[in-house]
């Protein structure tokens, strides 16, 4: 692992003053190195080795850390900021009900499952929410949430597969004033960045509903590709966070770097696994130690 | 690609950038970085066409595969066993492989294996009615290898050419997950010996290089015979299928490109290549 990499490039060093130019320019090799096996964007990582080699340079080294530790600890210190340490992370739902939550992103990232997990969560919060199916194109995808919805005793949107997702929205906004459902949880259908029909119908949603949270889901595996997606998602509409899911698997999930450098948005949930209990907070320093492997 | 006239320093890291934002991974743009370092040094590129060129030979060489269609006419039923992280494109691959035979004439049918995720079945027998195929199901909630058996037992009774099996997503790290893989493979085979034919592995061109870990874990516990990579029409290249290549020598067949019925190709990694540097 990168800590015994480190050691290892420092083995000579111990108790010897500053950190030199080649310690740091090896040093910095293997943070690289460590930070493009765990996914991060190739410029991301740029941008932050530029970054913590600037913090590290003539760097007293402690009596109390080894050189190694005291190199890592600028790494993790810097990481754990850029992930987000000390930043306000929680849901805002400070609007007058029914207050919207508009979960949207790639195809297959966990939006409906997790529409229905927060769903959950908000209920043991007492909070009344209400799934709203949006999602018209993918097969039984309303079936999907509405199964859910039954599993959690939690009221889900009679959406039908013919109408217009917008409609669709506004309906239910309609529905929930009508009925006291304080939270309105929209489910949007999987798509790509790139599809401009789309993207438009997000912006047509958000400009509807004006949703409090407009919220990107991303799956802890993605590679390189999770610049574009957040950039793309981000610049058409102004994402309030993110859902990080699939975190109970193995992947090193350096994309939540990049999606952290490219929108400065907070990562505000993640998911955990299938049930509908695993959705938690998200938190910046342990992600930080999962990324650095 | 740089518009130096001879190959340096930048154009280097210019290349290595263009591998490792295609997702080739680490080790694997290392690799291609060292061998191409060696062959400039024997004097094999003159300028950077050239260069381009070796590295598209060094690609092609540890992808080390022509392109590998099922051979559906070595066994009937044949049988194809779907499997794969989840959200992956499995469901969706099947539906799309489902037309594809019958396009070319044969009979299928599917079997919803995926008892687990909330509306699974329904999502499957859509696909069935949009390829005009019957789907083998059961009630949600019931074992896995109970639908494998269903549908064994139907497609040899009705003498169909394919059976597709779907199956729920799962992390490979969930380890009683692959044992219940395991445990429908051995039920699929039991019914009709030497089944599943084939053990499709779909991967999602997004995921980075966790692809590899992935295709290991599935390899392994259920011997992968063949992978599917789905969403091409994305911005994701795709390039740890080279690693996986690379490592452990899996055909490639299929590309997903969309959400629709005809969304599906047979891989062509001329096609793959080329598009890696677009
Ligand atoms: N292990 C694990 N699986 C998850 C998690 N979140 C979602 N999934 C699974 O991922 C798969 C896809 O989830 P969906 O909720 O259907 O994803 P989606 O984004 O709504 O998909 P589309 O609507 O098609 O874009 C399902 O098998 C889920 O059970 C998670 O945190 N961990
Ligand atoms: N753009 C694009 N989307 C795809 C492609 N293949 C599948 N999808 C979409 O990806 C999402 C997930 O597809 P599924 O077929 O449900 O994936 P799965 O692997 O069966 O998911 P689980 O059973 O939940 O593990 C759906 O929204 C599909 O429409 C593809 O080639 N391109
Ligand atoms: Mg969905
Ligand atoms: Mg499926």
């Amino acid at each position: 692992n990168l800590s015994e990499k480190l050691d290892s490039v420092f083995k000579k060093l111990r108790g010897h003053g500053v950190l030199s130019e080649d310690n740091i320019k090896q040093t910095m090799r293997e943070v690289r190195l460590a930070l493009l096996e765990a996914d991060v964007n190739f410029r991301v990582v740029k941008e932050f080795v530029a970054t913590v080699r600037e913090r590290a340079v003539g760097k007293e080294v402690l009596k109390s850390l080894n050189p190694a530790q005291q190199v890592i600890k600028v790494v993790r210190d810097e990481l754990g900021r850029l992930m987000g340490e000390g930043e306000e992370n929680s849901l805002d739902l400070a609007a007058r009900p029914p207050v919207a939550i508009m979960l949207c992103g790639l195809q297959g990232a966990g939006k409906t499952t997790s529409c229905a997990k927060l769903a959950l969560q908000l209920r043991r919060q007492k909070r009344n929410p209400l799934l709203v199916p949006a999602d018209i194109y993918r097969p039984a995808a309303i079936d999907q949430l509405k199964t859910l919805g039954k599993q959690l005793d939690i009221a889900v949107f009679d959406s039908q597969p013919d109408r217009d997702p917008v409609l669709l929205c506004e309906e239910a906004h309609r529905y929930a004033e009508l009925n006291g459902y304080d939270t309105l949880i929209l489910d949007t259908a999987g798509r790509l960045h790139i599809d401009e029909q789309l993207m438009d119908e997000l912006v047509r949603i958000k400009a509807s509903l004006q949703p409090r949270e407009i919220l990107l889901v991303a799956d802890a595996m993605t590679g390189q590709d999770a610049v574009n997606v957040a950039e793309s998602f981000n610049a058409q509409l102004e994402i309030s966070g993110v859902v990080l899911t699939k975190l109970d698997g193995d992947a090193r999930g350096g994309a939540a770097l990049s999606i952290r450098a490219v929108t400065g948005k907070p990562i505000k949930l993640v998911g955990m696994g299938e049930k509908l209990d695993a959705l938690e907070v998200f938190h910046p320093d342990r992600m930080a130690q999962r990324i650095l492997g | 690609l740089s518009s130096s006239q001879n190959i340096d320093e930048d154009l280097l890291e210019e290349l290595e950038e263009v591998l490792v934002t295609a997702d080739f991974g680490m080790q694997t743009t290392m690799a291609l970085m060292q061998s191409l370092e060696k062959r400039i040094a024997a004097g094999e590129a003159a300028d950077p066409q050239a260069l381009r060129g070796l590295l598209k030979d060094e690609i092609r060489q540890r992808l080390r595969l022509e392109a590998a269609p099922l051979d559906l006419e070595r066994s009937s039923p044949f049988v194809i066993m779907v499997v794969g992280v989840n959200g992956v494109g499995k469901t969706t691959t099947i539906g799309k492989l489902a037309h594809q035979f019958v396009s070319q004439g044969k009979t299928v049918l599917l079997g919803a294996g995926d008892t687990f995720r909330a509306a699974a079945a329904e999502q499957l027998t859509v696909w069935g009615e949009r390829a005009g195929v019957e789907v083998i199901r059961q009630e949600s909630g019931s074992d896995p290898a109970a639908v494998a058996f269903d549908a064994a037992k139907a497609a040899a009774a009705r003498k169909v050419d394919v059976m597709i099996l779907d199956t729920a997503g799962r992390l490979h790290t969930k380890l009683n997950l692959m044992e219940e893989l395991k445990k429908i493979r051995r039920v699929l085979d039991r019914e009709l010996p030497g089944a599943p034919h084939e053990t499709l592995l779909v991967g999602d061109a997004t995921t980075g290089q966790n692809a590899l870990v992935q295709a290991r874990f599935f390899q392994e516990a259920v011997a992968v015979s063949g992978l599917a990579l789905t969403k091409l029409d994305g911005t994701a290249r795709g390039g740890m299928l080279v690693a996986i290549g690379n490592e452990l020598g899996l055909p490639v067949r299929y590309v997903g490109i969309g959400e629709g019925l005809e969304d599906l190709r047979p891989f062509d990694p001329d096609l793959f290549v080329e598009a890696l540097f677009e």
